[in-house]
C-alpha cells in the first residue's frame, strides 16, 4: 500500500491512498496477475455508514468486511491503514487470544471504532496510539487544519514513532509504504523513492486530489498488487474510490 | 542492482481516470446502523455475494494446496467458527449475518475478516 496526507500552502489537507493486496497468494500466469488481487477489486464499494438518516462516516471497503482499511469523518479526520510486517505478528495475537488474553484489539475493529466514535482528529489520534493491538500497523490520519497529519507506527503492544506534518519544520506531506519511516525501504520494494519524487515536483503549490492521483498511479507505486486508489478531502467531505489495474509491463509489488 | 525497468516518469494530468489502468468506480451503499448489526449488510452482501464466494473458495484453494489432506483447512474452519464467538460486539453480530446472507460457512467469513492478523508475519 501507499498511503500520503498532504498540506497545500492554504493548509489544506489531502489524503489518498493505493490498496496493494494479495502478494504470495495465486499468480495467474494466463493473465499475469495477482489471483486474490484480481477478486478483490469486484468486492470493493464506497460505503455511507448512517445513523437517523445522517452520515457518521463513509469508507471505502471489500464487501464482506466489516472493519476499516480506508475511511472518513466529513469535515473531521480521515484514516488509512497500510500493513506493517513484523516477526512479532498478527498471528502471535491471535495465539494469545485463543488462550483468553483478549486485551488487544483487532485492527479493522480499532479503525471502524474510531470512525465511528472519535469526534476529533486528536481523539483518534490518541486511540490509534494508545490501544494494544493484535497484530502491528501504519495508521496513516490526516485532520482539517493545517498540521493535522501524521503516520502511526504500531507494533502490537505500543507506538514506536508518530511522524507529523508540517509542525516544528515538519515536512509538507507524509508518504508511507509498507516500511519504517526512518529506515530503508526493501531493496526490491522500493515504491517509497518515485512515489516522494512525484510528490516532490508538485510542490505545496500544485498539491490536490488530482495531482495526488497522478502518483498513485505513476508506476510502480502503481503495481500488480493495486486493487484500487482512494482520495480524501475531508474538508470538503469527499471520498472518492477508483478500481485500477496495472497493465503490462508492470512490477509484479 | 539494475534501475526498474518498469518503473515510469510522473505521470501528468490523469485525473480524471480512463484508459487501460482505470477498471471502474467503486459503487455506493448504504449501511444503516440503526438497523440490527445482523441486517446491515444484507442489501450489500445480496449484491455480492457471487464475488465473495469466488474469493472465499480462492482462499481455501490456496490453503488446500499447502495443506493437500484438507485436514488443516477442516481445523481452521472449525476453530474460526468458535472464534466468531469471541469477537465483540457488533462485529460478531455483523459477520455472523454476513455469513448467513451470503451461505458462505461462517469460518470463511471469520477468516475473511481477520486476514490481516494472520497476514502479517
Amino acid at each position: 500500500c501507499t498511503s500520503i496526507v498532504a498540506e497545500d500552502k492554504t493548509g489544506k489537507l489531502y489524503h489518498a491512498r493505493n490498496l496493494d493486496f494479495g502478494l504470495f497468494l495465486g499468480w495467474d500466469v494466463k493473465n499475469s496477475s495477482w489471483t486474490i488481487t484480481e477478486e478483490l477489486r469486484p468486492l470493493t464499494v464506497s460505503l455511507d455508514f448512517q445513523r437517523n438518516n445522517k452520515t457518521v462516516f463513509k469508507s471505502s471497503n471489500f464487501a464482506g468486511y466489516v472493519g476499516m482499511v480506508s475511511g472518513m469523518k466529513p469535515g473531521i479526520f480521515s484514516l488509512t491503514m497500510n500493513e506493517r510486517f513484523s516477526i512479532d505478528g498478527g498471528y502471535i495475537g491471535i495465539f494469545q487470544w485463543i488462550l483468553g488474553k483478549r486485551d488487544g484489539m483487532w485492527m479493522g475493529f480499532l479503525t471502524r471504532a474510531v470512525l465511528e466514535n472519535s469526534t476529533s482528529y486528536e481523539d483518534a489520534k490518541d486511540q490509534l496510539t494508545k490501544t494494544k493491538l493484535l497484530a502491528p500497523a501504519y495508521f496513516i490520519l490526516g485532520g482539517n487544519r493545517t498540521g493535522q497529519g501524521c503516520v502511526i507506527t504500531r507494533s502490537r503492544l505500543s507506538t514506536l514513532d508518530i511522524w507529523n506534518i508540517n509542525t516544528n519544520g515538519g515536512p509538507w506531506y507524509v508518504l508511507e509504504t509498507n516500511y519504517d519511516h526512518w529506515e530503508d525501504p526493501f531493496v526490491l520494494d522500493d515504491r517509497r523513492t518515485p512515489a516522494r519524487r512525484c510528490m516532490d515536483r508538485i510542490t505545496p503549490e500544485n498539491i490536490s486530489l488530482p495531482t495526488i492521483f497522478d502518483v498513485l498511479t505513476t508506476k510502480p507505486v502503481l503495481n500488480k498488487l493495486t486493487v484500487s486508489t482512494t482520495l480524501i478531502s475531508v474538508t470538503d467531505s469527499r471520498i472518492e474510490t477508483y478500481l485500477l489495474g496495472c497493465p503490462d509491463p508492470c512490477n509484479p509489488w | 542492482l539494475a534501475k526498474d525497468p518498469y518503473a515510469e516518469e510522473c505521470r501528468n494530468e490523469s485525473y480524471p481516470p480512463s484508459g487501460p489502468r482505470f477498471k471502474g468506480n467503486a459503487p455506493v451503499y448504504i449501511i444503516n446502523l440503526d438497523l440490527p448489526p445482523s441486517k446491515r449488510w444484507d442489501q450489500l452482501i445480496n449484491d455480492k455475494k457471487v464475488q465473495l464466494k469466488t474469493l472465499t473458495d480462492t482462499m481455501r484453494g490456496i490453503m488446500t494446496a499447502f495443506f493437500p489432506s484438507g485436514k488443516v483447512v477442516h481445523i481452521l474452519e472449525k476453530e474460526l467458527t468458535l472464534l466468531s464467538a469471541t469477537l465483540p460486539y457488533p462485529f460478531r453480530e455483523e459477520i455472523e449475518g454476513i455469513a448467513k446472507a451470503s451461505g458462505i460457512p461462517l469460518g470463511e467469513i471469520v477468516m475473511f475478516n481477520v486476514f490481516y492478523e494472520i497476514f502479517t508475519v
